[in-house]
């Protein structure tokens, strides 16, 4: 007998909120942006633009390979390069009224998905973790 | 009407098998350790010594976090220094017998648990891909 009511349960609760999430702007330039990745901690982080609207994803390696030379890496090109020159711009994004069912698929995949609301603004994040965890309880 | 059986079910299909893991050794250097990081493309892979037991992971964070100079990043000492200085010796691993219903507890903060046979040998590693697909076909 499966449980439908948790496939159907709303993500609202699960959302990492825009203010915990470490994030950068297209116009960044590379070397503030390794430093909120360095500093965080965090694989990737979502790129956002001036009207707080997700525009995709960065992280060490595309900054990295952006200025792997033949010898070294070179680091003094890195203030002269924008976000939103290397950055991944396939980001994973579902709205707030998502089913905790279409969270876990699209989470299959991806470590973490981007929530907008309904004038796409950027509401959080949903991750791997926290779907995990709800499923765990579920279980035991 | 919670189902047992997904709780209590073996891992053994689910493992992604040792041939096909990104690994290092112990006694590598960074700089081969970093080449192995960037060509698989995974954000953290498992450390092995000479017996094929687990001892660690390592990602290029502690790479780059081992030669950020004052200035730049000193390339040129990756060829120095090994993996067992830097690597991070915590690892989640659990035996072949384990169940399903650990394993989801144990990747609720672990992106991926190395896993061993009776003699500690590496046998695999266990993704939160593989648990949130096995997940999603239970409840669709
Ligand atoms: N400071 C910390 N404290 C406790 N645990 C930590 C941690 N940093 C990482 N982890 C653990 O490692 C997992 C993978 O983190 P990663 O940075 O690769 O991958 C992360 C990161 O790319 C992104 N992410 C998570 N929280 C974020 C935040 N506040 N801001 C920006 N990005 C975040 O979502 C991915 C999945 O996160 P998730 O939590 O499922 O999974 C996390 C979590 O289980
Ligand atoms: N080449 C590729 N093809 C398709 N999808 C890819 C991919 N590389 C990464 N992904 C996707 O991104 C997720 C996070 O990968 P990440 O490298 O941060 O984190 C990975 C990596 O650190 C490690 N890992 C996975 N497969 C590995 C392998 N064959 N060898 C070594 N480490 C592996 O386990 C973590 C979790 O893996 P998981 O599959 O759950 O989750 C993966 C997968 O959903």
């Amino acid at each position: 007998l499966k449980n439908r009511p948790l496939m159907n349960k709303e993500i609202h609760d699960l959302i990492v909120s825009h203010e915990k999430v470490a994030h950068v702007q297209l116009q960044n330039p590379l070397d503030h942006a390794l430093l909120v990745l360095i500093k965080s901690g965090y694989t990737a982080i979502p790129v956002l633009d001036k009207d707080y609207r997700v525009q995709g994803q960065i992280s060490k390696t595309e900054i990295l390979d952006s200025i792997l030379g033949l010898e070294r890496l070179e680091m003094e090109r890195l203030h002269d390069i924008t976000v939103e020159a290397v950055m991944n711009p396939k980001i994973p994004r579902l709205n707030t009224d998502a089913t905790f069912g279409k969270a876990l698929t699209t989470s299959i995949s991806h470590p973490f998905i981007c929530i907008e609301d309904e004038y796409e603004a950027f509401v959080g994040i949903l991750t791997r973790r926290s779907i995990l965890a709800l499923i765990n309880r579920y279980f035991k």
